[in-house]
C-alpha cells in the first residue's frame, strides 16, 4: 500500500458515495446513466469473485462495500426511484462494450482458467463501463454539478492507480501489463471530462458543453 | 504446478 494507492481507493470510495447520496437526497437518478451503473456492478461481481483469496482486512472491506454499493445504486436507479430515470437520453449499446471486452479477455489473460479471465474481462469491462454516462452527458449537452464532482472523483482514481503502478514498479519490481494498459485506456476516456471539469465547474459554472 | 496470479489491488 502506498499513498497513490491509497488516495485513489477514498476518491474511488468518495465517487461511490457521491453518486448514492445524490440519488437518495434528491430522490431522483436524472441525469445518471443506469446502463454505467450496470456495467460497474458486472465489473465488480466478476472481479471480486476472488474474495475467498484473502489478501488483507482491507482489501476483503473495500470489495464488499464495492459490490454492495454497486447493487444498490443499480437497485436505486431501475426499481426505487424508476420514475426519475431519463433512459431516453441513456441510449448507449453496451453489448459493443461487454462482447469484445470478453472476447479480449478470452484472448489476453495471465491465466486460462475461469476466476483469471473474468478478473481480466472486469479490467476491460471498467476502462471503458463510464461510456454510457459520458454520452449521456455529451447527448444532453450538461450535466449538474454533483454527477461532475461524481465523474471527476471516479477519474481521479484510475489515474491515482497509474501513479501507483509506476511507484510499484520502481520500489517492488511489480507490475500488471493488463491492469496499466486497461488504466491507461480508462483515464484517457476521461481526459475531456477533466479539462470541462477544471475550466468550469471549478469555477463555479455548470458543466454545459457548447452546442 | 499450480500457478495462480494474485492481484492484490482492488
Amino acid at each position: 500500500m502506498n499513498i497513490f494507492r491509497l488516495v485513489g481507493d477514498l476518491s474511488h470510495l468518495l465517487a461511490i458515495i457521491i453518486l448514492l447520496l445524490k440519488i437518495w437526497k434528491t430522490r431522483s437518478c436524472a441525469g445518471i446513466s443506469g446502463k454505467s451503473q450496470i456495467l460497474f456492478a458486472i465489473v465488480y461481481t466478476s472481479r471480486y469473485l476472488d474474495l475467498p483469496n484473502f489478501v488483507s482486512m482491507y482489501n476483503t472491506l473495500m470489495k464488499i462495500v464495492f459490490i454492495a454499493a454497486s447493487y444498490a445504486t443499480v437497485y436505486l436507479i431501475y426499481m426505487k426511484f424508476k420514475a426519475t430515470y431519463d433512459h431516453n437520453h441513456d441510449t448507449f449499446r453496451v453489448e459493443f462494450l461487454v462482447l469484445p471486452s470478453f472476447v479480449l479477455a478470452l484472448l489476453i489473460n495471465h491465466d486460462f482458467t475461469v476466476l483469471e479471465v473474468l478478473w481480466t474481462f472486469s479490467i476491460y469491462m471498467e476502462s471503458v463501463a463510464i461510456l454510457p454516462q459520458l454520452f449521456m452527458v455529451s447527448k444532453t449537452g450538461e450535466a449538474e454539478s454533483i454527477t461532475s464532482h461524481y465523474l471527476f472523483a471516479l477519474g481521479s482514481y484510475r489515474a491515482l492507480y497509474i501513479l501507483n503502478w509506476i511507484y510499484r514498479y520502481t520500489t517492488e519490481d511489480h507490475y500488471d501489463l493488463i491492469a496499466i494498459v486497461a488504466g491507461i485506456v480508462q483515464t484517457v476516456l476521461y481526459c475531456d471530462f477533466f479539462y470541462l471539469y477544471i475550466t468550469k465547474v471549478l469555477k463555479g459554472k455548470k458543466l454545459q458543453l457548447p452546442a | 504446478i499450480e500457478s495462480v496470479v494474485t492481484h492484490d489491488e482492488l
